[in-house]
């Protein structure tokens, strides 16, 4: 465990944190995309199947745990607990051009063609892209909260930790998957003008609006 | 190239 994985890790945890509280303590969840909540949990609940089949560490058992109840608990706040306050009229991005090209991605690009690992595949590239809807709900209403904001920094700057997490592992431990890296890096560019935004903007005490 | 994901990061 390197510092930029465990700093990644925390991030991670900390965006998940942060939407929770969000809509739990505004009793709201007006901005939030429900399709991107709906793709993390299908990520989480492809990529942890492997929770069943060989244990890793107390951490690690843990810390997936953690994030497949939360994603959950998200989506359950989303679409029942407070469904009335869910923006769906722009949350309307189709979510079947990020599924279906990843599953089909996963089928013809993986590490070892058995049902695991192509749901493992499957998981890397639909979270690489699972953050459109809610990008795409961003710019559509032209703003975001400026705690929706510190969950998307969160959530980015996490893969971002990452690449570096894999950099360090090349160097020292001579381990790497290309895919895990060609993903990370799809993702950290996906985020990239919203780094800016955050950076220029709400860093400086401004809510993130877009320029008409 | 050996795996590293799935198996110990998260």
């Amino acid at each position: 465990m390197n510092i930029f994985r465990f700093l990644g890790d925390i991030s991670h945890l900390s965006a998940i944190i942060i939407l929770l509280l969000k809509i739990w303590k505004s009793r709201s969840c007006a901005g939030i995309s429900g399709k991107s909540q709906l793709l993390f949990a299908i990520v989480f609940t492809t990529r942890y199947l492997d929770l069943f089949t060989n244990f890793i560490s107390f951490y690690n058992t843990s810390m997936k745990v953690v994030y497949v109840a939360s994603s959950y608990a998200t989506v359950w706040m989303i679409y029942s607990k407070f469904k009335a306050t869910y923006d769906g009229n722009h949350d309307t991005f189709r979510v079947e051009f990020l599924i279906v090209p990843t599953a089909i991605l996963s089928f013809l690009v993986n590490h070892d063609f058995t049902p695991l690992e192509i749901l493992w595949t499957f998981s890397i590239y639909l979270e690489s892209v699972a953050i459109l809807p809610q990008l795409f709900m961003v710019s559509k209403t032209g703003e975001a909260e400026t705690i929706t904001s510190h969950y998307l920094f969160a959530l980015g700057i996490y893969r971002t930790l990452y690449l570096f997490n894999w950099i360090w592992r090349y160097q020292f431990e001579e381990f790497f998957d290309l895919i895990a890296i060609v993903a990370g890096l799809v993702q950290t560019v996906l985020y990239c003008d919203f780094f800016y935004l955050y950076i220029t903007k709400v860093l400086k005490g401004k809510k993130l609006s877009l320029p008409a | 190239c050996k795996r590293i994901m799935g198996k110990d990061e998260l």
